[in-house]
């Protein structure tokens, strides 16, 4: 039987948000919207803890403190420039 | 809620507002209404008003509270937009300068949350926006087509379905029309010179702000006349790194060709076209047009913070940081309560809406070329030509009243003002058949029959009774002609033909006798051609007919919109008045003039107001 075509997928140019790893869109995240202060985290989780915990709390998403699939589609949503803490 | 550190807010009520510049996404008129109704939203709850200023109303654009601009990535305030989706807007809370204003990413497609908004012109759905998706002969678009027009215009249907709905209106296109610039709205001149070369479309040659303009001249070099190209916002792309430029179809991607937006290649399922025809060798692309940001929804948000609030962590309240669209009243009883923290509850009585200083935005002239609805508009419903016709010169002023002899003979005790509205021939909805006999234009329905008087102060006179002038025919008419030459009168009704010659009548006869197939059930008109010669019309075909031999030649059968492009298919009724051609539908008439052998919708109107002269 015909077998399925795997799907090919493509990097397009200029296409900043599908290029980035769910750590590094965390990471800008968080900084662009006041939750962490230094844009250069160390690349451990656990650091980023308690600013994804305070993000979660700040959207009303569940507490986990953890980079979640709700939390990470929280991240990909369109949404307002104004960032969420600091003046 | 929240409201930012400080309290910041504003310290007079009366606050002004500028639109710095407009996002090519949407009409004017749309995004201005949109900011209003934005800001309407928080006068309604607050003793806040809001005018919207123009430049030329204030002596110095520092003094305006709120300036509200659409930029793209890096636009001048270090907080740069992300290029599609994502990071929508932003504001700066209450204060002199950019505080208090609010930017928008220009890289979003603005819409009012449900699709592109696509204004339409002329047609007959009186310019509203089209509806994507629309079924067209069972056939599903999401964008303008050419689709059914031999001209090529764009159109699209203004609901879900033209098919059964008739609805349309030709989209933006510069070849309707140009905006701004110096030509009034005249419509692209292609070729066009410029600097010396030739153009065949719109440019952004010569401009450093990378608009698309067009000479509406042959040669811009010499009239220095052009106008800026509609965009087409529903085949135009957002983000990728081809922003405002328009799919182009068929493209290359990996080798495969293809002719609408696909998802192919992207991991996010969105879906995108190349901007050039080879995607595999120029990788130039962008984003299909989807449901868009609602700009009246986002602003009310922008406008929140432009106020003084910040962000609530309550998902269903406006002040929440995530976009969600909605169609209910967006304002939360958590928005109330911060934004009346600030400024307190509005004051009674009603409050009044944001008013704008400058008078209404005038519409774009209407091109000369006047499709399909004269510059004096009746009411709504006029109709114009269908997607099967071209656009037509336009009306030549209305028609000029006829030599002033004295009528022919009638049954002269008819009343000439009728008493009984039943008599009056204005109340009549549609005619049986229309037909201009001894130069009168006659008006058949159901038995009785009116006679246009001509000269000054044309009036229907009637009605008769067709039996007392023909008796041998029918009440119910399908069709009437007179042959010019020979002044025989055809009368059609269902598959039986009666001629008469002066008073004597000959028939009724079968359609078979004029050499017509059983499948022609009824005659809809016959039009002149001259030297003896006519065309038979029944339903969407017609046939050359030798008025002589009172015979079709079977073989000339030919389709009217080929001929007659620019009618309405589903014509009911067709004659010849004063050389021109009408084609009948419903109320309305589409006539057709046949200047140097192309026929041509030159006038669109109403059988009662225009023909009749009905007040």
């Amino acid at each position: 039987a015909p077998r399925p075509r795997q799907p090919t997928f493509v990097v397009f140019p200029g296409d900043q948000q599908t290029n980035l790893t769910d750590l590094q869109l965390a990471e800008d995240y968080l900084y662009r919207y006041g939750y962490t202060h230094v844009a250069e985290m160390n690349r451990e989780k656990t650091s980023l803890g308690r600013a994804l915990r305070r993000l979660q709390q700040n959207l009303a998403l569940p507490e986990t403190g953890e980079l979640d699939n709700a939390t990470l589609e929280a991240m990909r949503a369109p949404r307002c420039g104004v960032p969420d803490l600091g003046s | 809620f929240q409201t930012f550190e400080g309290d910041l807010k504003w310290h007079h009520h009366d606050i002004t507002y500028w639109v710095q510049n407009y996002s090519e996404d949407l009409p004017r008129g749309v995004i201005d209404d949109a900011f209003a109704r934005a800001f309407a939203l928080w006068s309604a709850v607050t003793p806040l008003t809001f005018t919207q200023v123009y430049p030329q109303d204030v002596k110095d654009l520092k003094d305006v509270d709120i300036v509200i601009q659409f930029g793209y990535k890096e636009h001048g305030d270090g907080y740069p937009f992300d290029g599609k989706d994502g990071l929508l807007a932003h504001a700066f809370p209450p204060g002199p300068g950019i505080q208090g204003d609010a930017h928008f990413d220009d890289d979003e497609l603005w819409s009012l949350g449900k699709g592109v908004v696509v204004p339409t012109r002329f047609g007959n759905a009186d310019g509203a926006a089209c509806h994507f998706p629309f079924t067209f002969e069972g056939r599903s678009y999401t964008a303008c087509t050419a689709d059914g027009r031999s001209d090529g215009m764009l159109w699209c249907s203004t609901t879900a379905d033209y098919d059964t709905d008739h609805k349309f209106g030709f989209c933006p296109s510069e070849r309707l029309y140009t905006q701004n610039g110096n030509a009034d709205g005249k419509p692209c001149e292609f070729p066009f010179t410029f600097e010396g070369r030739s153009y065949s479309a719109c440019t952004t040659d010569g401009r450093s702000d990378g608009q698309l303009w067009c000479a509406t001249t042959a040669s811009y070099d010499q009239d220095r006349l052009y106008g800026f190209c509609p965009t087409r916002a529903d085949s135009t792309v957002t983000g990728g790194n081809s922003p405002g430029k328009m799919c182009t179809f068929p493209f290359v991607f990996l080798g495969q060709e293809y002719s609408t937006c696909i998802r192919e290649g992207r991991r996010d399922g969105r879906l995108w076209c190349s901007t050039t025809s080879n995607f595999d060798r120029d990788k130039k692309w962008g984003f299909c047009p989807d449901q868009g940001y609602s700009l009246f929804l986002v602003a009310a948000h922008e406008f929140g913070h432009a106020l003084g609030l910040d962000h609530t962590s309550v998902p269903e309240a406006l002040m929440y940081p995530m976009y969600r669209f909605t169609e209910e009243h967006p304002l939360h009883e958590d928005d109330v309560k911060g934004i009346q923290h600030l400024y307190g509850p509005r004051a009674e009585p009603e409050p009044r809406p944001p008013t704008t200083t400058a008078p209404e935005p005038q519409p774009t002239a209407p091109p000369t070329v006047c499709l399909t609805v004269p510059p004096t508009v009746r009411p709504s419903e006029r109709p114009t030509t269908g997607p099967t016709g071209p656009p037509s010169a336009g009306p030549t002023g209305p028609p000029t009243a006829g030599p002033s002899e004295a009528p022919t003979a009638s049954p002269s005790e008819a009343p000439t003002v009728p008493l009984d509205p039943a008599d009056d021939a204005c109340n009549v909805y549609i005619f049986d058949a229309i037909a201009e006999i001894r130069d009168h234009l006659h008006f058949f329905k159901n038995g009785r029959y009116w006679r246009l008087s001509e000269g000054r102060g044309r009036r229907a006179q009637g009605p008769f009774l067709i039996s007392d002038t023909w008796p041998k025919l029918p009440p119910k008419l399908d069709s009437a002609f007179e042959d010019p030459l020979t002044k025989k009168v055809f009368f059609f009704s269902g598959r039986q033909v009666w001629v008469y010659t002066g008073a004597s009548a000959l028939g009724p006869r079968r359609l078979d006798k004029l050499g017509l197939g059983p499948q022609v059930d009824h005659v809809t008109g016959v039009l002149p051609r001259g030297e003896g010669k006519a065309l038979l019309f029944s339903r969407q075909r017609f046939w050359r007919f030798d008025v002589k031999t009172q015979t079709v030649d079977p073989e000339s059968v030919a389709s009217v919109d080929q001929m007659f492009p620019g009618v309405p298919l589903n014509t009911h009724d067709i004659f010849q008045y004063r050389d021109k051609a009408y084609f009948c539908q419903d109320r309305f008439f589409w006539r057709v003039n046949s200047r140097n052998e192309v026929n041509q919708v030159d006038q669109v109107g109403y059988v009662t107001f225009d023909l009749l002269q009905c007040p």
